[in-house]
């Protein structure tokens, strides 16, 4: 899958607020780049993020911070040259909360912890 | 959750391609839905026991305190609780609330099963019962707080200028042809002029029927005037079938997982 690509998929595509830790993306190549200051590499049709130490990147339920870690990994495992290794981990997790009736009428509401990622950051 | 991808603007994010899930993917999705919730299948309530009822409409109110807590942090959620009391009166009130809703794990409101009232014993004792289903509690969930709500309107005219002794038992035993064996949980003197919920602990009782749920023989409430007459909880103003959905009696309490349970990896 990684032909399909889109060609700008080491770029970002929004523009970066403020980052003055990391590089822009001109200078960005294989053999320049910081402990997390890389692109970190979405699949097709997801918009490529950049990790500024505490990175904010725009979450839902598929597309979060350790999907992107995981996408990076297999990317560098296929082209070890070219693409860093990723250097982004979940660093701040939320809860979630449920509401539901049940069978008997009861209303339960249930607290889920760590399914959120709220920031991710350097390991 | 939400189907949009948000920037830091929380603008809809332009590159991202938004799909229809397809109809077995949705069914997947829903499967693992239900699977994270532990339920077998969708919830299916009865439509008698609507969502605007008490106990579905206090629980909405922990499900928004809750989630601003989520959004805002501490401060937000102490703002909305004080905003709540002012704004909503004793349904959702007291910092006590928000401490066990902030320990528990996980929160549930139960019925009253008691289908109709049986006010008056044979010993002209007039009496109010409760019946709560707590037998399934999923395992390794302790009981950290547990609560009655009851609402009282303004009492009849009779009674109006008294004031009114309410307690609140646990059935201990029932007879068929006397009284049953009752343990006194708590006594409250009102206002037969007060209006609003009123809350009596049970905690003690509810870990009772949860550990061992053959002694859940229900609670009964009796309410006394100042003089020691016996009267109804509805000429004491107490809320009950007949009364607004809003306003309907029941229990709710708060658990804390007690085990550490190992999710397996997928």
């Amino acid at each position: 899958s990684t032909n399909k690509r889109n060609k700008n998929r080491n770029r970002p595509t929004q523009p970066q607020e403020g980052g003055s830790r990391g590089p822009k993306p001109a200078e960005h190549t294989a053999d320049h780049y910081d402990a997390c200051c890389d692109w970190i590499i979405a699949p097709e049709g997801y918009a490529a993020n950049y990790c500024g130490g505490e990175c904010v990147f725009p979450l839902n339920a598929h597309m979060n911070a350790t999907n992107h870690a995981i996408v990076q990994t297999l990317v560098h495992l296929m082209n070890p040259e070219n693409v860093p290794k990723p250097c982004c981990a979940a660093t701040k997790l939320h809860a979630i909360s449920v509401l539901y009736f049940d069978d008997n009428s009861k209303v339960i509401l249930k607290k889920y912890k760590n399914m959120v990622v709220r920031a991710c950051g350097c390991h | 959750g939400s189907n949009y991808l948000f920037d830091g603007n929380n603008e809809v994010h332009p590159s991202f391609i938004h799909r229809r899930l397809r109809t077995h993917e949705k069914r997947e999705m829903q499967k693992e839905i239900l699977s994270i919730l532990g339920l077998p299948h969708r919830p299916r309530p009865h439509l008698s026991r609507g969502k605007y009822n008490s106990a579905p409409l206090f629980m909405l109110d922990l499900y928004n305190t809750i989630s601003s807590e989520e959004k805002n942090e501490v401060e937000g959620m102490l703002e909305q609780y004080q905003s709540l009391y002012t704004t909503q009166g004793p349904r959702l009130a007291k910092h006590q609330e928000n401490a066990f809703l902030n320990d528990a794990d996980m929160v549930m409101s139960f019925v009253n099963l008691v289908e109709y009232d049986r006010d008056l014993s044979p010993h002209r004792m007039h009496h109010k019962e409760f019946k709560f289903n707590l037998s399934q509690i999923p395992e390794g969930e302790a009981v950290t707080a547990s609560e009655l709500r009851l609402y009282k309107e303004c009492a009849n005219q009779v009674v109006i200028n008294e004031t009114l002794l309410l307690s609140v038992y646990q059935v201990v035993q029932e007879h068929p042809n006397r009284e049953a064996d009752l343990f006194l949980l708590e006594s409250r003197r009102l206002w037969a002029a007060e209006e609003g919920w009123l809350e009596f602990d049970i905690l003690a009782t509810s870990n009772l029927w949860v550990m061992s749920p053959h002694y859940n023989l229900g609670l009964q409430i009796r309410v006394e005037t100042s003089s020691g007459r016996s009267i109804s909880s509805k000429e004491a103003g107490l809320v009950g079938r007949d009364g607004g959905l809003e306003k309907q009696p029941f229990m709710v309490a708060f658990f804390k997982v007690s085990e550490v349970h190992i999710r397996t990896a997928r």
